[in-house]
């Protein structure tokens, strides 16, 4: 028996928007630590992590460890019918093959459940290590979007690195070229404005525009994003999810011919 | 351009 209780329910809601365009079917597992899903994109080259931890929860009540796949397409038309404001429960009974989804208005007037196949999908888990990373951004998440987005219409891919001067985001293309450095800035009016680089050497990676742009469909979750860079790693795209946990995007970079 | 690493070369499955 699976029953989750979510009361900002609109964060399941940005959660899917944020990963839906790069994954298309995936396992969520629920364990005493919370709701999860590890997977890759289907050219094996992104990674999405994501953590809602239990205790994030209202009510969490998950038996026994469960691994639910889902159509991520599906799971958003469903979750698209729930209200911004609405409070989402997610439910499962052991061995079923399907989920329900209940949406209740704020002042539970209004209760709509919504019930979804579950399939069976084969995914591969990968671990992931922890790391010290040789460069760490933090940065307002839409300044973020902004700069990827720009690029990606100019050229296909972005060349991002960190020097003690900032960090340099530089592109190319038939048209010409572009870069856009961002200095340390701390003396912002509120902390989610600031940009903050820990460098312990500097870095220079190369990747594709195209994966960047998806990651940044999880800006409305979170005001900052960090960005973590070695030059033997993927990166990693972070965005914290209040009092709950994270979605995290790793992206293979792309070498020299 | 370039060569795109998949991200099975960095992690191993568990």
């Amino acid at each position: 028996m699976l029953e989750l209780r979510l009361v900002q329910g609109s964060l399941l809601k940005k959660v899917l928007e944020a990963i839906k365009d790069l994954v298309n079917d995936a396992n969520f597992d629920c364990s005493a630590t919370g709701f999860s899903l590890q997977a890759m994109d289907s050219s094996h080259v992104a990674l999405v992590a994501l953590l809602l931890r239990s205790e994030g929860f209202e009510h969490y009540r998950c038996d026994r460890n469960l691994s639910m796949g889902m159509n991520l397409n599906n799971m958003s038309k469903m979750l698209k019918c729930a209200g911004n404001d609405d409070i989402i429960t997610i439910k499962a009974d052991d061995g079923s093959d399907t989920v329900t989804f209940m949406f209740e208005s704020p002042n539970q007037d209004k209760i709509a459940d919504f019930e979804m196949k579950l399939m069976d999908i084969d995914s591969e888990h990968l671990g992931i290590p922890e790391a010290e990373y040789q460069a760490i951004v933090r940065m307002p998440s839409s300044e973020f979007a902004r700069i990827c987005k720009d690029l990606s219409s100019i050229g296909d891919t972005v060349v991002i690195s960190v020097t003690k001067e900032g960090v340099k985001f530089s592109t190319r293309g038939d048209i010409g070229t572009a870069n856009v450095v961002c200095r340390q800035n701390t003396t912002v009016d509120k902390p989610e404005e600031a940009t903050v680089i820990e460098m312990q050497e500097p870095v220079s990676l190369t990747f594709a525009l195209r994966y960047m742009n998806s990651f940044t469909k999880a800006t409305p979750l979170s005001g900052t994003v960090t960005i973590s860079l070695s030059s033997d790693l993927p990166i990693v795209v972070e965005y914290k999810i209040a009092e709950m946990g994270y979605i995290r995007f790793y992206l293979a970079p792309k070498i020299e011919d | 351009s370039g060569i795109q690493l998949s991200i099975t070369e960095f992690y191993r499955s568990t």
